[in-house]
């Protein structure tokens, strides 16, 4: 574990408490994807099929735990909480996200590192992750008025994706037969998704005024 | 730890 990896798992985990404290006591889940948060419990469900029966640490153990029953809690609390489901703005969120499985699944089984089912399975939700945000960033677009734990939550994850990146530099300067282009290029292509995001995150930031995004 | 394995990443 070295420390880009280390402050990307952080900045992961900060998210989705940022995002679960929103939810949990403002009980709102105004400018939040349904759509993504469903992709994302996709994720975790088809990459932590190993969960069980290949142990790496106590410390992935945890973390795998915790990425899963946040983003179900997560999809729970904006499908099916009495108050909080009254704030998810539905006509806002109509990406047709399940369209988005097909060519991840599609081009899983095709490019993989070894033909198994976990394996096509693990590399689908690499793929997937990569494309996740997506419905996120096109709801942002269309209400522009972003709430401050809304572009915080959305910063955290692109921050995590950014010092994953890092931390892939790292680790192929120090461990040996450490090369794996299909998470490097699924990973540059998803941190890429959040490079406007931040341009206009920085730029309220360094003016110091509220986010908005441009029409 | 193992050289090379990305498997053991979030």
């Amino acid at each position: 574990m070295n420390i880009f990896r280390l402050a990307g798992d952080m900045t992961h985990l900060a998210s989705v408490l940022v995002l679960l404290l929103k939810i949990h006591t403002i009980k709102s889940c105004a400018g939040i994807s349904l759509k993504t948060q469903e992709l994302f419990a996709i994720v975790f469900l088809t990459r932590y099929l190993d969960l069980f029966t290949n142990f790496i640490s106590i410390y992935n153990t945890i973390m795998k735990l915790i990425f899963l029953g946040s983003s179900f809690s997560i999809v729970w609390y904006i499908r099916r909480h009495r108050v909080v489901r009254r704030s998810y703005d539905k006509d806002q969120d109509t990406f047709r996200h399940f369209f988005l499985m097909w060519p991840c699944l599609i081009l899983a089984i095709f490019i993989n590192e070894k033909f198994t089912l976990k394996e096509v399975m693990w590399t689908f939700s690499i793929y997937l992750e990569a494309i996740a945000i997506l419905p996120q960033l096109v709801m942002l677009q269309r209400t522009r008025n972003i709430d401050n734990l809304t572009g915080q939550y959305i910063f955290l994850l692109g921050a995590y994706r950014a010092f994953y990146i890092l931390n892939w530099i790292y680790r192929y300067f120090t461990e040996e037969h450490y090369v794996h282009w299909i998470t490097w290029v699924a990973g540059v292509i998803q941190t890429l998704l959040y490079g406007d995001f931040f341009y206009y995150y920085f730029q309220s930031w360094k003016n110091n005024v509220k986010l908005e995004l441009p029409a | 730890s193992i050289s090379g394995d990305s498997k053991d990443e979030l």
